[in-house]
């Protein structure tokens, strides 16, 4: 099982390596010049990529979709991964529209909110539905993932009923920490981790 | 300079003080209910506390609203940190949206797009306008922080004109890495890193 630091270093090359950069035109790249763009250390680089199998040709370098390729595979990008979405507000609206979550192998199978203002309207080929209708769509076909972006007071009630419809994997937009059962894995995505980095950032230099 | 671990660990700590549980109304805590809701060990919460100047009252506990303020007080989140966006699309304007950010000391003093279309359009006080008038919003006040949401293509044209308007903090919300002079701070908020994460334990639980 690999550390959440490596995955968390994988997706940053998969960045690197897919990026327009006319060097990304090429077919081989070095470590070296990944290392700098990241300010990374190059043996690291080398380390990780062995972990995936991957390794550099003599006076070469890697090889460039070899590399993307293997990093794809570890981080099961090539997947389909069947998820809903529940809260079709300002983010929810953001993350159904994101075409970048394809590349990663995230499939929309259902849109819900509570608004039955809401409820009909389209985001791509899915329409909003009531939550209630959540069992009927769990039902026909696994869903892998439910990605919960509803305000912090309803995100607990909503995670209840995603649990219950067999759904094991949450993704929590909301600020707030889920009670779940053992079994079910819940990533927190709170940007105020990032805001509280930033924040006191500003804080250090206006007052060192 | 207090490490980025720690830091998380206070905007975990300052959800759960601010979730409405009804134990949160109590006016007192204790270390051992907020470790057992986010999974952590009760030592560490308690040394991190004090690393914020809080401690607790014997037999009652920590006070709720001085860990609030002091843990506030150490992010900056009681500072004003005037922001501009970069790119009024579908995440900018659920950043635009946001009303979560004010409590962060967030204000925002500007909103940019380079979609013509998009020039004159509301986001609460502010309305959208071309880049080319960073320079005239910048001059006026300092500006702290500049949130770049446009795509990929665009993030490091956009990250070049908003350091040449002076502006030394960059959140970036495009999946690439960016260069900028050292003294400048580039907080990047991949979501990548989360979906990388999801994927990989999706695939684990799959085929372990
Ligand atoms: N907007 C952002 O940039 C942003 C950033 C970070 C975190 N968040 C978090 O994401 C969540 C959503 O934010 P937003 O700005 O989109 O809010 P929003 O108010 O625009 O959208 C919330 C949506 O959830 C729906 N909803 C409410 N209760 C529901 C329930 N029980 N079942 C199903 N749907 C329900 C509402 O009808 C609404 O459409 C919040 O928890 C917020 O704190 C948002
Ligand atoms: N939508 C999401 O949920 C999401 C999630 C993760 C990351 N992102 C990233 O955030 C960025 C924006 O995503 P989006 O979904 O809002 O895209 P979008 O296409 O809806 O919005 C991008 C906006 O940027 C503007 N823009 C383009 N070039 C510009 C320039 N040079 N100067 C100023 N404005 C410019 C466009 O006119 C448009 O309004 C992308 O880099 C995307 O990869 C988005």
């Amino acid at each position: 099982k690999l550390k959440h630091s490596l995955l968390e270093r994988l997706v940053h090359y998969l960045h690197v390596l897919v990026e327009r950069h006319p060097d990304n035109e090429r077919e081989y790249f070095s470590s070296a010049h990944v290392a700098a763009l990241l300010h990374m250390d190059d043996t690291q680089i080398r380390k990780d990529l062995a972990a995936v199998g991957v390794r550099g040709y003599p006076r070469l370098g890697f090889r460039t979709l070899e590399a993307r390729e293997a990093i794809r595979r570890t981080l099961g990008f090539n997947c389909r991964h069947r998820a809903i979405l529940v809260g079709a507000g300002h983010l929810g609206g953001a993350l159904a529209a994101y075409k970048g979550f394809a590349g990663y192998g995230i499939q929309w199978v259902g849109i819900f909110d509570a608004d039955s203002d809401k409820h009909g309207t389209r985001f791509g080929r899915l329409v909003v539905q009531p939550l209630s209708r959540l069992h009927n769509v769990a039902r026909k076909r696994e869903i892998h993932l439910a990605v919960i972006a509803v305000p912090s007071g309803a995100a607990q009630d909503v995670a209840n009923q995603v649990v219950t419809a067999g759904i094991n994997t949450l993704w929590n937009f909301a600020p707030m920490s889920l009670v779940v059962p053992s079994r079910v894995y819940v990533r927190n995505e709170h940007i105020s981790v990032g805001l509280g980095e930033l924040s006191y950032h500003l804080k250090q230099s206006a007052d060192p």
